[in-house]
This record gives structure tokens, sequence and C-alpha cells, in this order.
């Protein structure tokens, strides 16, 4: 039996609407820890990974390892109907569930429950190692957003270069070129903390951290990790309870 | 244009 409450349904409706464009199946991969979604895009240019903590929820129950095949697009169908304050209970059976029941609870008076049907989805997980970053930057989630939406008009491509003077976003396209230059800032507004080992400068598909940005609700601050020759790590944490950590290869030199 | 790389060209299948 897997039984688990999210008080803030919210924050799952939140996490549906920021993955969906990238990923059309996926499984929750339930465990005593843990609901867990693993997945690449289609094109496997990209990786996302989110974990919500058994304690984001209350009465969560997992008896045994389970993983729940969802199409997210039906998912965020019936999340539509949703409350902003309503909680969300998740319900399954243990041994190959047809459906996942879905209970909504607002004020006392409504209960809405629903049932999605469940598939099979084979995925090949990924080993990701837990290795340090090169640079790691921390900026407000917002400005990330409006960088990546505005550099977008120039160009496909996004050079991401960490240095000493900051963090430079630059894109070269036809009709010009442009350059956001994002330094260190201790103001509390828009706080920026840049950790540096060694200057790091890569090339990403703008298409891609644009899908990224649609996490932008779940958090206020977003963490950009980048090391050499790998894949950057965007990752919008979930209050002390998890995150939605977006992977993308580089665009690597000819 | 600088080619796209592949997830799965840097992490492994578990």
């Amino acid at each position: 039996m897997f039984e688990a409450q999210l008080v803030e349904g919210k924050t799952f409706k939140a996490i549906i609407e920021a993955i969906k464009d990238l990923v059309v199946d996926c499984n929750l991969d339930c465990s005593e820890e843990e609901v867990a979604i693993q997945s690449m895009d289609s094109a496997h240019v990209s990786l996302v990974a989110v974990r919500l903590s058994a304690s984001a929820f209350s009465n969560y129950r997992c008896d045994r390892p389970n993983s729940l095949g969802i199409n997210t697009a039906n998912m965020s169908k019936i999340l539509k109907m949703l409350g902003k304050d309503d909680s969300i209970t998740f319900k399954a059976e243990d041994e190959s569930p047809d459906s996942l029941t879905m209970l909504f609870e607002g004020g006392k008076s409504t209960i809405a429950d629903f049932e999605l049907k469940l598939m099979d989805i084979e995925t090949e997980q990924l080993g990701i190692p837990d290795t340090p970053y090169q640079c790691t930057i921390q900026m407000r989630a917002d400005e990330f957003q409006r960088i990546v939406r505005d550099l977008q008009v120039l160009g496909d491509t996004c050079t991401i270069s960490c240095g000493k003077e900051g963090v430079r976003f630059s894109v070269t396209g036809a009709i010009g070129n442009g350059n956001i230059l994002v330094r260190s800032s201790d103001e509390d507004k828009d706080k920026v903390t840049i950790n540096m080992e060694e200057p790091v400068e890569l090339n990403f598909a703008l298409r891609y951290l644009n899908f990224f940005t649609k996490a932008t609700p779940l958090a206020e601050n977003v963490v950009i990790s980048m090391s050499p020759d790998v894949p950057v790590v965007v990752e919008y944490p979930i209050e002390e309870f998890g995150h939605v950590k977006f992977y993308l290869a580089p665009k690597i030199e000819e | 244009r600088k080619p796209q790389a592949r997830m799965d060209s840097f992490f492994a299948v578990k």
C-alpha cells in the first residue's frame, strides 16, 4: 500500500507543470524514503530529477518500493481541478496497480477524488555521480528566468561563463549579440552567491534552459552548478523537503 | 553551429 498526504498540494502541481513540457511519461518511484522521478527528455539531451522526501508528506506509508507510471499531460489535466489551498492524498495498491487515486481536500465540505490510469514505463535509470562542481551560482529564480527568456530573442545558444568578475550569459545571433553579467551581491532583495574554484565556460541550448525555468514558481532561488565538459545542473530546491534538478548536456566545440 | 551532446554520453545506465 502506498498512501501519502501532501498538505500543500500545489507543490506537486507545480512540479508536474515544471516537467511536463520535457517529460511525456515518467515513473513516480515511491519508497520508504521518498517519492522520486528521474527521466530524460525524448532527445536525451536533458534529464529531470525530482525528489520529495517522505517528511514532505503527512501520514506517509509505503510498504514496498513501487513505480507508478504516469502521463504528465494527463496528470496535469487532473491537477487543474486542485484548489489552491487543497491537500492531495495519494493512494495506490502494492501489486502492479492500474490506477493512482488522488483525493483533493480543501474546505471541510468538499472532497474530490480522481483516479489516474497508470501504465508500465520501461526506463533506463542513469547513475549520476555525486561529484563537486567547479562553479556554483545561487541567484533569484525569477532573475534567471528573465535572463534566459530575454536572450532567446537573439539566438539559440547561450554561453555561460563563470569567472572572477561574475557570471556572464552571452548570445551571438544573426541580428547581433548580447551579454548579461551577474555579479555577486549581498543585497537581501537579489542576493547572488558565486562559489568558484576554477573559471568555467560552457555552451547550452536556450530552448532547454527555458523549459527548466517552468520550475520558477517552486523556489525563490535557483542553484546553477557547472564543471568543464559535463552537464550543467539547474536546481530548484523545494524548502527542506526535496528538489527539482535539471541536467543539460553542453554543446561541444567541433 | 556547435553540436549538441547527449546526456547518455556523460552518465552511465544503472
